[in-house]
């Protein structure tokens, strides 16, 4: 463990928890894209099916019970929750992810490190992860009016994947043949993703205006 | 500790 994993769990974390608290206190998901959040559970199911047959730390089983946790219910309001799912717009979220998937599961079959069911799933995992936050940025891009914690939320996402860059570029320099092609691409198409949204992120909140996002 | 990969990440 490094600080700049940690710090990019942490950071993860605040994401889930600013989200959250959005749909748990103001009770409306309007702006969110629930086809990303179905992403980012097939991720966390996907990724975690070792959680209880490889133990790695007590840290990493409760975080992945917490991404588990949080994942699936954030899926939970904005399907099922009388006054939440009301302000989903699903008109405007219509991103087929499964267009994405599908792709992840094809490419997670062909280039993996090991061709059992756990690698492949977990490969998979970190394909869908790499490309979840397209349907949100595209529902950003529609909705024009991103509000702060929205905002915030992929703000969030974006610097805890950096943070995941910065870790690997340690544990690079720090643990010797720690070479990981698949989870350092995948990672770095996920940043770059964020690339754009960063940039008008940081410059809405310099010169202190609403952020827009180019149509 | 998990061969050497990234498994150890969350």
């Amino acid at each position: 463990m490094n600080i700049f994993r940690l710090s990019g769990d942490m950071t993860h974390l605040m994401s889930v928890i600013v989200l959250l608290l959005k749909i748990h206190t103001i009770k409306s998901c309007a702006g969110i894209s629930l086809k990303t959040q179905e992403l980012y559970a097939l991720v966390f199911a996907t990724r975690y099916l070792d959680i209880f047959t490889d133990f790695v730390s007590v840290y990493n089983t409760i975080m992945k019970l917490i991404f588990l946790a949080t994942s699936f219910s954030i899926v939970w309001y904005m399907r099922h929750h009388k006054i939440v799912r009301r302000s989903y717009d699903k008109e405007q979220d219509t991103f087929r992810h499964l267009f994405l998937i599908l792709p992840c599961l094809i490419l997670a079959l062909v280039v993996n490190e090991k061709f059992t069911f756990k690698e492949v799933m977990w490969t998979f995992s970190l394909y869908v992860e790499a490309v979840a936050i397209l349907p949100q940025l595209v529902l950003l891009q529609r909705t024009k009016n991103i509000d702060n914690l929205t905002g915030q939320y992929v703000f969030l996402l974006g610097a805890y994947r950096a943070l995941y860059i910065l870790n690997w570029i340690y544990r690079y320099l720090t643990e010797k043949h720690f070479v990981h092609w698949i989870t350092w691409i995948s990672g770095l198409v996920q940043t770059l993703l964020y690339a754009d949204f960063f940039y008008y992120y940081i410059n809405s909140w310099k010169n202190n205006v609403r952020l827009q996002l180019p149509a | 500790t998990p061969d050497q990969t990234t498994k150890d990440e969350l």
